[in-house]
Protein backbone atom coordinates (compact mmCIF):
# COMPACT_ATOMS: atom_id res chain seq x y z
CA UNK A 1 0.00 0.00 0.00
CA UNK A 2 1.80 3.21 -0.98
CA UNK A 3 0.75 6.59 0.46
CA UNK A 4 -1.26 7.88 -3.13
CA UNK A 5 -3.42 4.66 -2.88
CA UNK A 6 -4.08 5.07 0.73
CA UNK A 7 -5.26 8.95 0.27
CA UNK A 8 -7.28 8.20 -2.68
CA UNK A 9 -9.39 5.90 -0.44
CA UNK A 10 -9.47 7.81 1.98
CA UNK A 11 -10.65 10.86 0.29
CA UNK A 12 -13.15 8.40 -1.34
CA UNK A 13 -13.98 7.12 2.37
CA UNK A 14 -14.74 10.68 3.06
CA UNK A 15 -16.54 11.15 -0.14
CA UNK A 16 -19.47 8.75 1.90
CA UNK A 17 -19.42 10.54 4.97
CA UNK A 18 -19.75 13.86 2.94
CA UNK A 19 -22.50 12.67 1.83
CA UNK A 20 -24.27 10.47 4.31
CA UNK A 21 -23.89 13.83 6.61
CA UNK A 22 -25.46 16.26 3.64
CA UNK A 23 -28.44 13.90 3.79
CA UNK A 24 -28.99 13.07 7.86
CA UNK A 25 -28.42 16.30 8.45
CA UNK A 26 -30.22 18.45 5.99
CA UNK A 27 -32.54 15.88 5.98
CA UNK A 28 -32.99 16.22 2.31
CA UNK A 29 -31.59 14.69 -1.03
CA UNK A 30 -31.73 17.24 -3.24
CA UNK A 31 -29.06 17.73 -6.20
CA UNK A 32 -28.16 14.08 -5.20
CA UNK A 33 -28.79 11.89 -8.52
CA UNK A 34 -30.52 8.59 -7.42
CA UNK A 35 -29.43 7.45 -10.35
CA UNK A 36 -25.47 7.63 -9.44
CA UNK A 37 -25.88 6.06 -6.66
CA UNK A 38 -27.63 3.51 -7.72
CA UNK A 39 -24.67 2.79 -10.01
CA UNK A 40 -22.36 3.32 -8.12
CA UNK A 41 -24.33 0.38 -5.43
CA UNK A 42 -24.02 -1.77 -8.59
CA UNK A 43 -20.44 -1.38 -8.93
CA UNK A 44 -19.30 -2.28 -5.66
CA UNK A 45 -21.65 -5.36 -5.61
CA UNK A 46 -20.47 -6.53 -8.92
CA UNK A 47 -16.92 -6.02 -8.28
CA UNK A 48 -16.79 -6.92 -4.20
CA UNK A 49 -18.02 -10.41 -5.50
CA UNK A 50 -14.65 -11.32 -4.79
CA UNK A 51 -15.67 -11.12 -1.19
CA UNK A 52 -16.99 -14.19 -0.86
CA UNK A 53 -13.82 -16.11 -2.82
CA UNK A 54 -10.83 -14.53 -1.46
CA UNK A 55 -9.02 -12.70 1.19
CA UNK A 56 -6.80 -10.20 0.61
CA UNK A 57 -6.76 -7.98 3.38
CA UNK A 58 -8.58 -6.76 6.44
CA UNK A 59 -8.02 -3.51 5.48
CA UNK A 60 -9.49 -4.22 1.83
CA UNK A 61 -12.59 -6.51 3.88
CA UNK A 62 -13.69 -3.95 5.38
CA UNK A 63 -13.56 -1.07 3.33
CA UNK A 64 -15.59 -3.37 0.52
CA UNK A 65 -18.43 -4.15 3.35
CA UNK A 66 -18.50 -0.66 4.02
CA UNK A 67 -18.85 0.78 0.47
CA UNK A 68 -22.10 -1.53 -0.08
CA UNK A 69 -23.33 -0.96 2.49
CA UNK A 70 -22.90 2.82 2.60
CA UNK A 71 -24.51 3.13 -1.06
CA UNK A 72 -26.75 0.81 -0.11
CA UNK A 73 -28.06 2.77 2.43
CA UNK A 74 -27.71 6.03 0.65
CA UNK A 75 -30.22 4.51 -1.99
CA UNK A 76 -32.63 3.78 0.19
CA UNK A 77 -32.33 6.88 1.90
CA UNK A 78 -32.43 8.97 -1.62
CA UNK A 79 -35.11 6.36 -3.16
CA UNK A 80 -37.73 6.98 -0.08
CA UNK A 81 -37.19 10.71 0.81
CA UNK A 82 -40.15 12.74 0.37
CA UNK A 83 -38.96 15.63 -0.33
CA UNK A 84 -36.74 14.47 -3.10
CA UNK A 85 -36.76 16.81 -6.13
CA UNK A 86 -35.48 14.53 -8.65
CA UNK A 87 -36.89 16.13 -12.00
CA UNK A 88 -33.74 17.43 -13.06
CA UNK A 89 -32.51 13.37 -12.70
CA UNK A 90 -33.08 12.73 -16.13
CA UNK A 91 -29.74 10.93 -17.63
CA UNK A 92 -30.47 7.55 -19.77
CA UNK A 93 -28.39 5.22 -17.41
CA UNK A 94 -29.18 2.54 -20.30
CA UNK A 95 -26.55 4.75 -22.31
CA UNK A 96 -24.28 3.95 -19.57
CA UNK A 97 -24.87 0.04 -18.65
CA UNK A 98 -25.94 -1.31 -21.58
CA UNK A 99 -22.44 -0.25 -23.72
CA UNK A 100 -20.25 -1.06 -20.44
CA UNK A 101 -21.68 -4.36 -19.85
CA UNK A 102 -20.95 -5.12 -23.90
CA UNK A 103 -17.82 -3.66 -23.46
CA UNK A 104 -17.25 -5.93 -20.21
CA UNK A 105 -17.93 -9.40 -22.14
CA UNK A 106 -15.22 -8.92 -24.77
CA UNK A 107 -12.87 -6.88 -22.61
CA UNK A 108 -11.77 -7.92 -19.40
CA UNK A 109 -8.96 -10.55 -17.57
CA UNK A 110 -11.35 -13.58 -18.04
CA UNK A 111 -8.35 -16.89 -18.34
CA UNK A 112 -11.12 -19.20 -19.92
CA UNK A 113 -8.48 -21.89 -19.78
CA UNK A 114 -7.97 -21.83 -16.12
CA UNK A 115 -10.40 -21.13 -13.39
CA UNK A 116 -14.41 -22.43 -13.26
CA UNK A 117 -16.66 -20.52 -15.29
CA UNK A 118 -17.54 -18.55 -12.01
CA UNK A 119 -14.38 -16.93 -11.79
CA UNK A 120 -14.76 -15.94 -15.23
CA UNK A 121 -17.90 -14.23 -15.03
CA UNK A 122 -16.73 -12.64 -12.02
CA UNK A 123 -14.01 -11.18 -14.01
CA UNK A 124 -17.09 -10.05 -16.45
CA UNK A 125 -18.56 -8.49 -13.42
CA UNK A 126 -14.99 -7.01 -12.65
CA UNK A 127 -14.60 -5.24 -15.63
CA UNK A 128 -17.96 -4.39 -16.23
CA UNK A 129 -17.96 -2.37 -12.55
CA UNK A 130 -14.74 -0.94 -13.80
CA UNK A 131 -16.53 0.65 -17.07
CA UNK A 132 -19.42 1.51 -15.35
CA UNK A 133 -17.90 2.96 -12.38
CA UNK A 134 -15.71 5.79 -14.96
CA UNK A 135 -19.22 6.64 -16.46
CA UNK A 136 -21.38 6.79 -12.91
CA UNK A 137 -21.06 10.43 -12.26
CA UNK A 138 -22.97 11.70 -15.41
CA UNK A 139 -26.31 11.25 -13.78
CA UNK A 140 -24.61 13.36 -10.82
CA UNK A 141 -22.98 15.77 -13.26
CA UNK A 142 -25.95 16.48 -14.85
CA UNK A 143 -27.67 17.38 -12.71
CA UNK A 144 -25.18 19.83 -10.69
CA UNK A 145 -25.17 21.68 -14.44
CA UNK A 146 -29.17 21.71 -14.12
CA UNK A 147 -29.47 23.37 -10.64
CA UNK A 148 -28.60 26.37 -9.56
CA UNK A 149 -28.75 26.09 -5.65
CA UNK A 150 -26.07 23.26 -5.33
CA UNK A 151 -25.51 23.35 -1.78
CA UNK A 152 -21.66 23.22 -0.77
CA UNK A 153 -21.52 19.44 0.61
CA UNK A 154 -22.94 18.04 -2.71
CA UNK A 155 -20.00 20.04 -4.32
CA UNK A 156 -17.20 18.76 -2.10
CA UNK A 157 -18.88 15.09 -2.07
CA UNK A 158 -17.67 15.71 -5.83
CA UNK A 159 -14.52 16.92 -4.56
CA UNK A 160 -13.51 13.87 -2.75
CA UNK A 161 -14.37 11.77 -5.92
CA UNK A 162 -12.63 13.48 -7.99
CA UNK A 163 -9.61 13.44 -5.55
CA UNK A 164 -9.82 9.60 -4.82
CA UNK A 165 -9.43 9.35 -9.15
CA UNK A 166 -6.47 11.51 -9.18
CA UNK A 167 -4.79 9.80 -6.34
CA UNK A 168 -5.37 5.85 -8.12
CA UNK A 169 -3.43 7.49 -11.40
CA UNK A 170 -0.87 8.25 -8.94
CA UNK A 171 -0.56 4.96 -7.17
CA UNK A 172 -0.79 3.03 -11.04
CA UNK A 173 2.12 5.21 -12.10
CA UNK A 174 3.89 4.23 -8.66
CA UNK A 175 3.10 0.95 -8.95
CA UNK A 176 3.69 0.53 -12.41
CA UNK A 177 7.49 1.62 -12.16
CA UNK A 178 8.27 -0.14 -8.64
CA UNK A 179 6.23 -3.23 -9.09
CA UNK A 180 5.46 -3.65 -12.38
CA UNK A 181 1.88 -3.85 -11.41
CA UNK A 182 -0.38 -3.44 -14.60
CA UNK A 183 -3.82 -3.42 -15.27
CA UNK A 184 -4.86 -1.71 -18.94
CA UNK A 185 -8.32 -2.13 -17.77
CA UNK A 186 -8.92 -0.54 -15.17
CA UNK A 187 -5.81 2.59 -15.90
CA UNK A 188 -7.70 3.25 -19.33
CA UNK A 189 -10.91 3.25 -17.47
CA UNK A 190 -9.28 5.44 -14.70
CA UNK A 191 -7.92 8.33 -17.25
CA UNK A 192 -11.71 8.21 -18.57
CA UNK A 193 -12.93 8.87 -15.38
CA UNK A 194 -10.46 11.41 -13.87
CA UNK A 195 -11.26 13.50 -17.05
CA UNK A 196 -14.81 13.86 -16.42
CA UNK A 197 -14.06 15.04 -13.40
CA UNK A 198 -12.02 17.78 -14.90
CA UNK A 199 -15.09 19.08 -16.15
CA UNK A 200 -16.87 19.21 -12.40
CA UNK A 201 -13.15 20.67 -11.01
CA UNK A 202 -13.68 23.79 -13.16
CA UNK A 203 -17.41 24.15 -11.86
CA UNK A 204 -16.34 23.91 -8.31
CA UNK A 205 -13.72 26.65 -8.47
CA UNK A 206 -16.05 28.63 -10.10
CA UNK A 207 -18.92 27.60 -7.94
CA UNK A 208 -17.58 26.92 -4.16
CA UNK A 209 -14.43 28.20 -4.31
CA UNK A 210 -14.38 31.46 -5.68
CA UNK A 211 -17.95 32.16 -4.66
CA UNK A 212 -18.14 35.70 -2.37
CA UNK A 213 -19.26 35.54 0.73
CA UNK A 214 -23.03 37.04 0.98
CA UNK B 1 -8.44 -19.16 -5.50
CA UNK B 2 -5.66 -16.03 -6.40
CA UNK B 3 -5.45 -13.84 -4.38
CA UNK B 4 -9.17 -11.92 -5.62
CA UNK B 5 -8.30 -12.45 -8.97
CA UNK B 6 -5.08 -10.74 -8.67
CA UNK B 7 -6.89 -7.53 -7.98
CA UNK B 8 -5.72 -5.93 -4.71
CA UNK B 9 -7.17 -2.55 -5.16
CA UNK B 10 -10.47 -1.42 -4.63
Amino acid sequence: MNIFRFVGDMSHLASFFLLLAKLIYTKSSTGVSLKTQALYLTVFVCRYLDLLVAFVSWYNELMKIFFIAASAYIVYVVATSTRNSNASDTYRVEFLVIPALVLACFVNETHWSKGGWSLNVMEILWAFSIYLEAVAVLPQLKMLHQLEDTTNITMHYMASLGIYRAFYLLNWVYRLYYEGYWHPIAVVAGIVQTLLYADFFILYYQSVLLRLPS
Amino acid sequence: VRAALGKDEL
